[in-house]
């Protein structure tokens, strides 16, 4: 391991922990370089797997999955204290958090050439692994796994397609959670998800199915109801319920901790969206009304 | 760009402390640190619209594969996951059903959620989680990670 990214003192923790941890940059392709930290397990670091962890977005910062998620420490509301996770994912390997793409976080391109696509990302997180495993070569005969959540659905099976060809790597295998699988199935079942949750009603459930389903179909394609403006308004409301009425997306049972999907952005004078904009991407209705919202200007004039 | 309903200031406070840059080995040169990055998100280039390829060549290699769902998350619902999973049309191996745990503090079996089981690929609910189900469920979510490096079954 390098000393020189070993983590000595973690601030704002009572007692600093008894396994180490790393934190450091990673060589991906051309100036980029990838902010990585590494969790070493709180059991057996040489017997237990390697397990790499990705947040989605695109563009959200993997360390936040340590800090808040799996990791062994939790932030305090002061934002200075820390305490530990009892239940971290250390406990059982050890993990890589891996900010990525560059941009993200700590990482970093130098050339600040930030603009990047599905491919380029799982092309520098394989050349970060590589780069991993040079700086830590006690670990390139350890069972490696892909890990990830949300956009990291995109992430992981992407980069595990890559790495699985790899014969250096001693890939086992690949975790998603609440990943982004298939853009229309995930877009159509939320309207599924809707009703059976009770956000919409009978009437409106009525409408939808009889604009957006055809008989034959064993499930409504809300998505790809191209051109049937009908199904497009009966789908307004859902979206709006779901993203627009206050409940919170991530969570519907959870409180709403603040900060909308919608808003009015007063810098760029346009209306914007915060919420991830994968859902009926593909409703032609849906989201030719996105753009309109999206281009408009002079938004106090029109838009009330 | 910060996630709407989720408040994570008190992260991003810490991780811009210099004493934790620091730490964590950070140049002065580099940016402050946030939750999410809004010129990414804004100018990222979507290429795929499903990653049906990608799980079948992992499969194909005999690769194990888990797809688990909190089942009250809006983003990425856990029906949308558990169609993709389906259409893999994957050997199905254990029909769905419960997977248990025991509480901290207590002695009584509760339902963690369910799990259905296909040749090589797994898929798991975590009842009562959200996207983030480590968060939610973490007693659970620590569970259902360890049965599946350590092959244990749900």
């Amino acid at each position: 391991a390098p000393p020189a990214d070993e983590i000595k003192y973690m601030p704002g923790l009572h007692k600093q922990p008894y396994w180490k941890q790393y934190s450091g940059y990673l060589n991906a392709t051309g100036t980029k370089q990838l902010h990585y930290w590494f969790i070493q397990s709180a059991n057996k670091p040489s017997e237990d797997p390697l397990v790499l962890w990705m947040n989605g977005g695109p563009g959200c910062s993997s360390d936040l999955g340590l800090l808040s998620e799996h990791g062994p420490f939790r932030i305090g509301k002061d934002g200075a204290s820390v305490t530990y996770n009892p239940h971290s994912w250390n406990n059982v390997a050890n993990m890589i958090y891996l900010e990525a793409p560059a941009g993200v976080g700590f990482s970093y391109s130098q050339d600040k050439n930030y603009t990047t696509d599905d491919d380029q990302v799982a092309l520098d997180n394989h050349m970060a692994l590589k780069n991993f495993f040079k700086k830590f070569p006690e670990y390139a005969k350890s069972d490696f796994y892909i890990t990830g959540e949300s956009y990291g659905g995109i992430y992981v099976p992407t980069l595990s397609a890559r790495v699985v060809d790899d014969t250096a790597i001693n890939f086992k295998g690949f975790v998603v959670g609440n990943g982004l699988s298939d853009d229309s199935m995930n877009s159509d079942s939320l309207v599924y998800f809707a009703y059976y949750h009770g956000l919409i009603g009978d009437s409106l459930w009525d409408d939808l199915s009889k604009y957006c389903c055809q008989g034959n179909m064993t499930r409504c394609a809300f998505s790809q109801n191209r051109g049937k403006e009908d199904c497009g308004k009966a789908l307004g409301p859902v979206m709006e319920v779901v993203y627009g009425s206050g409940l919170n997306e991530y969570n519907l049972y959870g409180t709403c901790e603040g900060g909308i999907g919608i808003y009015f952005d007063e810098e760029s004078n346009k209306v914007a969206f915060t919420h991830q904009k994968w859902q009926m991407k593909n409703n032609p209705f849906l989201s030719q009304k996105m753009k309109f919202i999206q281009d408009f200007t002079d938004v106090e004039n029109h838009l009330r | 760009l910060t996630p709407p309903c989720l408040n994570y200031s008190n992260v991003v406070k810490y991780m811009n402390t210099a004493e934790v840059r620091k730490q964590l080995h950070i140049p002065d040169t580099v940016q402050k640190w946030d939750i999410c990055s809004a010129d990414i998100n804004l100018n990222y280039g979507r290429k795929y619209n499903s990653m049906k390829d990608q799980y079948n060549k992992i499969l194909l290699a005999k690769k194990k594969v888990m797809v688990y769902n909190g089942d009250i998350d809006m983003a990425c619902n856990f029906l949308g996951d558990e169609w993709f999973v389906d259409s893999l049309n994957q050997k199905l191996v254990t029909e769905r059903k419960a997977w248990h745990y025991t509480p901290e503090g207590t002695t009584s079996k509760q339902v963690a959620g369910f799990v259905k089981h296909f040749e090589d690929l797994t898929f798991v609910t975590v009842r009562g989680a959200g996207h983030m189900v480590p968060t939610d469920k973490p007693q659970p979510a620590l569970i259902m990670i360890t049965n599946y490096l350590q092959d244990i079954p749900f």
